[in-house]
């Protein structure tokens, strides 16, 4: 079980986008993949329900339960297609939130909830979480349980300009971690036609190095649609930029994990 | 002097873009304007720096002696243009932030530095606050002294989807002003070639009503390369739809005014 999380305090830089379609395309690739929303604002849930999901079970009793009550993550996990499942969000995430400021290791809750999932029987190849732009308890959770933090960045002017500020909240978190985590970094919202769009490009390969992903997510409406009738990119537009992107931004996951 | 405090806490929605170029449009049509940078992220300041500016005197001093001494805001004001001035930010406002926490009537250090720039012979047609994107104590200050909050709702999907708490963030304020807080909103960032755009913006109709401005500020590239340069849109590209669009919204800012 590879976890990956989907996170940047900087607003609209294109998580919420990456996680849904990054997730459909690891799937369609026969990768059993979870998707997990936690963001109060629900933008991953809203983006992969097609239907409007009426009071859903979202990972709240299960981090207000963990390590309590076996199995409580089951009843949130919903099935979006074959070997692509989630957990939705909603806002009483902001309560959770709340709640966990005064609880014993506050940030692990997630990855007792995922140890908690393998040892019930659900054996996932990829867990993608989706988080909110803040750096509060629920993203330290993602921070904490993840094996990659993937850094979604604008390739606009101002794009690596709150990095430094994310990577010292990530400093919080690794320091207590056992486990080293793996940062990288992927450019979304590539608009080629902008003259200031390869300066910005060649900045952030400069800033990232190794880290960055070869893929950049070129700007595409089709992405934004596919969020509006809340469907993955793999089944909205197959013939779409923001399909090949994403498709060959899951081929690249799948090749560094199998080094 | 009409204050208005550019804010959502949205990120991205352009909020800076709006702050830096209704300003210029503004004394451009000679309303002598002040632009006060209230980010820590100082994305004004860099946006109409064209050359940077070494250690600048902040609005944090005034801020923080509030009330105590005379004048310590003027020594902030730099010059941008004939009739345009602006008070730089820079990273040492997150103290600021943390600060004020604890000091008395922490959200109305602004209008009294406001009120004392205006005592010391220091006066504005407008000013314009630019803020971050975040609810706290710095744009609580923004929110108390002002006399309008100028929204920039960005034009795509789930662009409203944040909005209700946004406003609820701000009744607390607003219970707690003498004055009644005027609140509209702008539509920004809008792509009239996406087909999703049309929906999106009739949707900002609905919510807002009057309180909408009839300006659309369009994507217009020369908007972000403008602020790569540190200048204002009235001198980077005046033939720009960018221009037309913030020239149209300053047009439309000093009609309300003088009604
Ligand atoms: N490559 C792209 N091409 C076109 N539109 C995009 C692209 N990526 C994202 N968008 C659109 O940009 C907006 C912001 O994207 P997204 O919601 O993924 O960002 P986010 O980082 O999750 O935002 P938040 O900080 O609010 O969680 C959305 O309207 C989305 O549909
Ligand atoms: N109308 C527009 N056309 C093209 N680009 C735009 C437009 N408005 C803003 N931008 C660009 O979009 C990005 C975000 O805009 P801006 O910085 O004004 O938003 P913001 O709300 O101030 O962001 P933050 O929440 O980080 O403070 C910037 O790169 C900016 O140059
Ligand atoms: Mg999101
Ligand atoms: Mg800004």
């Amino acid at each position: 079980m590879y976890v990956i999380a989907i996170a940047n305090q900087k607003g609209g830089c294109g998580k919420t986008t990456t996680a849904i379609n990054l997730s459909a395309c690891l799937a369609q690739k026969k990768q059993k993949t979870l998707l997990i929303d936690l963001d109060p604002q629900a933008h991953a849930t809203i983006g992969v329900s097609q239907t409007v999901i009426e009071n859903p079970v979202t990972i709240v009793p299960a981090l207000m339960d963990a390590g309590l009550e076996t199995g409580v993550i089951l009843e949130a996990i919903r099935s979006i297609e074959d070997g692509f499942d989630f957990i939705p969000a909603d806002s009483q995430l902001v309560q959770a939130d709340q709640q966990l400021v005064r609880q014993p290791r506050r940030h692990e809750r997630l990855s007792i909830c995922l140890e908690e999932m393998n040892r019930q029987g659900h054996h996932y190849d990829y867990v993608v979480i989706d988080c909110a732009p803040s750096m509060g308890i629920l993203t330290e959770n993602a921070l904490f349980g993840c094996h990659e933090l993937m850094l979604p960045i604008e390739t606009s002017f101002l794009a690596l300009h709150g990095i430094a500020k994310m990577l010292e909240f990530c400093q919080k978190i690794i320091s207590q971690r056992d486990q080293p985590l793996q940062i990288r970094a992927v450019a979304t919202m590539l608009d080629i036609r902008k003259r200031i769009a390869k300066e910005v490009l060649a900045d952030i390969q400069t800033y990232f190095g190794d880290l960055l992903y070869k893929t950049a997510i070129r700007t595409n409406v089709k992405l934004e649609e596919a969020v509006s009738y809340g469907i993955p990119i793999t089944r909205y537009a197959k013939k779409s930029s923001g399909y090949k992107d994403y498709a060959a931004l899951a081929k690249e996951v799948i090749q560094q994990n199998s080094l």
